[in-house]
């Protein structure tokens, strides 16, 4: 784990572990290898490190009989302040009435990711715009059923943009608080499909915009991520596959750079496995 | 600096970021420029920049290649077992790989056993429906063990050169998970010995992607790699480490959502796309 790491760097220093701004290097290093074996993109790691070089060179690191201990906290309080601090978890909790649009790349959970929200959400419509995938309509039907919620099927199964004017034409007869939208996964770099996504969402017109992204995603997510908010913008992030052992650093970069707040995790594949985002546990799992 | 031998800082630090920016991870981008130190040492002075990079190319390849590709099996019929963590591509690369065989004129038969996951079953029927091969399913919630079973078992009895099996979306963390595959791989040795098993990965996976390699190798006795998602942005340079420490081959290459959308693996392509 990195405390130790880092207390195997103060140690090599001097005969107590004392620390001076210069060999501060070494355990700025290690946090460095941490961070990248994390999956935090290369470029926040640099930012990063400078707030924590920065920060070490005060008192509560230079005074420290356990320089690595207190070194480890401040990276841990740094990496919850980038990752949104107390407001995160009070912006994931509002979950206000309105149409949730989910956007992403192929296979990162998006599916599973719109009956996770309308399960947590309650009294809510799931509509399939994913008209692409063999099976895709009937797998979003098949969690709808199994939650209780209402389910909107493509109405013109060859047309995207006439299947969006209908979800939002025939949401309001529903009768629901909240309306979620599952669309084609698609890549960033695919400009016919980018458009269609553009169209689809200037129709629908959502409250919230969200993107899913597998929490084992390298150093691609920020492009990913920048790229669909310049076509449609994106109010948040939903990490899916938390339940696995990658350490979610794409989660930090994407934040970090764009701003944009992680919401909910995804912990499991039922509808049920789903969590608020919080800042604080999540910073321990990118320094575990 | 290039010019007398010596790979200078800047670019080194240009060499380890555009490595790290496409996944292989630090260790694996500092291992790669010190190579290229060494390499610029030997090869003394008048180096420019372009066969600077071609010579990374080349030891990345290398590296790529060093990976035993396994042997053609006489096995009638061959079973392919398609596993790997959820949302990777595995059902459309059964699919694919379905489709370029069975161009090839063999006979095919297609298990759905991924028992679990909601539509799964019928996601693969309707490729089965494109390509005019048969599925075999049972009930959802059905032990996947005993479809592969009825998979091999069909297979035998209808004649077919492969069955190709294609399993549930797992995280290797799973242990219950993990268990219930090597369960399957039991069953079908109990009607065929060899078994070709492809773990599949996602080219857009970061350094988690070596973790999936070593636990899916310590799990199974796997017999390569596919990558997905190619087409993308993404350069699946952790492949590089994968292949380096775990030596399983990487075989076949996913470039499109399309039936045709699968390549074998060139590892000279990889290793030019990964570091262009
Ligand atoms: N373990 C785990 N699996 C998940 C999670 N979220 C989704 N999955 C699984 O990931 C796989 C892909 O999920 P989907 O919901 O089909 O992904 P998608 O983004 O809709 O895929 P496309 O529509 O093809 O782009 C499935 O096997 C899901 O069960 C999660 O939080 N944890
Ligand atoms: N662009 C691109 N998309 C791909 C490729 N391979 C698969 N996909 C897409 O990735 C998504 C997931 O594919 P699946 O075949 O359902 O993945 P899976 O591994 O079987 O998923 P689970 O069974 O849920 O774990 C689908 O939208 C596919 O069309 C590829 O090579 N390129
Ligand atoms: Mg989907
Ligand atoms: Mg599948």
């Amino acid at each position: 784990a990195l405390t130790e790491r880092l207390n195997r760097a103060f140690r090599d220093l001097s005969g107590y572990g004392k620390i001076t701004p210069e060999n501060i290097e070494p355990a700025l290093r290690e946090i460095k290898l941490a961070l990248l074996e994390a999956d935090v993109h290369f470029k926040v790691v640099k930012e990063f490190l400078s707030l924590v070089r920065e920060r070490s060179n005060g008192k509560e690191v230079l005074d420290s009989i356990t320089p690595a201990q207190q070194f480890v906290k401040i990276v841990h309080d740094e990496l919850t302040k980038v990752l949104g601090g107390e407001s995160a978890v009070a912006e994931a909790a509002s979950n206000t009435a309105g149409i949730y649009f989910l956007c992403g790349l192929q296979g990162s959970g998006k599916t599973t990711a719109a009956a996770k929200l309308a399960h947590l959400f309650g009294n809510a419509a799931l509509a399939a715009l994913d008209l692409q995938r063999p099976a895709a309509v009937e797998q979003l039907k098949v969690l709808a059923e199994r939650i209780g919620a209402k389910f909107i099927p493509p109405q013109f199964p060859n047309d995207a943009r006439r299947s969006a004017a209908h979800i939002r034409d025939i949401f309001p007869s529903l009768e629901c608080k909240h309306l979620i939208v599952d669309t084609a996964g698609r890549l960033q770099i695919d400009d016919e499909l980018m458009n269609e996504l553009k169209d689809v969402h200037e129709i629908i017109n959502p409250s919230e915009t969200v993107m899913v992204l597998d929490a084992m995603t390298g150093q691609e997510a920020v492009k990913v991520a920048e790229a669909f908010r310049a076509r449609i913008g994106l109010n948040s992030i939903f990490l899916s596959k938390t339940d696995g052992d990658s350490k979610g650093g794409a989660a930090l970069s994407i934040r970090f750079i764009t701003g944009i707040p992680i919401k909910w995790i995804g912990t499991g594949e039922t509808p049920q496995a789903v969590e608020q985002f919080h800042p604080d546990r999540f910073a321990g799992r990118i320094l575990g | 600096a290039l010019g007398r031998g010596i790979l200078d800082e800047n670019a080194a630090t240009e060499l380890e970021e555009a490595l790290i920016q496409a996944d292989t991870g630090p260790q694996t981008a500092e291992e790669l420029v010190e190579d290229m130190r060494v390499w610029m040492k030997n090869a003394g002075g008048g180096v420019i920049a372009e066969t600077l990079r071609e010579a990374l190319g080349l030891r990345i390849s290398r590296i790529l290649r060093s990976a035993e590709v396994p042997a053609n099996s006489n096995q009638i019929p061959k079973i392919t077992l398609i596993v790997g963590v959820n949302g990777t591509g595995k059902t459309t690369t059964a699919a694919k790989l379905a489709a370029r065989f069975s161009a090839d004129g063999e006979k095919i038969i297609l298990g759905a056993a991924d028992t679990f996951r909601a539509a799964a079953v019928e996601q693969l029927k309707i490729w089965g429906e494109r390509l005019n091969i048969p599925v075999i399913a049972q009930a959802e919630g059905a032990d996947p063990a005993a479809v592969a079973f009825d998979t091999v078992q069909a297979a035998i009895n209808r004649d077919c050169d492969r069955a190709i099996i294609d399993t549930a979306g797992r995280l290797h963390n799973k242990t219950n998970l993990m268990a219930e595959l090597e369960k399957v791989v039991r069953v079908i040795k109990k009607l065929r010995e060899e078994v070709e098993i492809l773990l599949v990965l996602d080219a857009a996976v970061g350094q988690n992607g070596l973790v999936q390699v070593k636990c899916f190798a310590e799990s199974l006795p796997l017999s390569g790699l596919v990558v997905t998602k190619l087409d993308g942005t993404a350069k699946a340079g952790i492949i590089v480490r994968a292949v380096a420490e775990l030596k399983k081959p990487v075989l076949y290459v996913g470039v499109g959502e399309g039936i045709d959308d699968l390549i074998p693996f060139d590892a000279e392509a990889f290793a030019k796309n990964l570091i262009s």
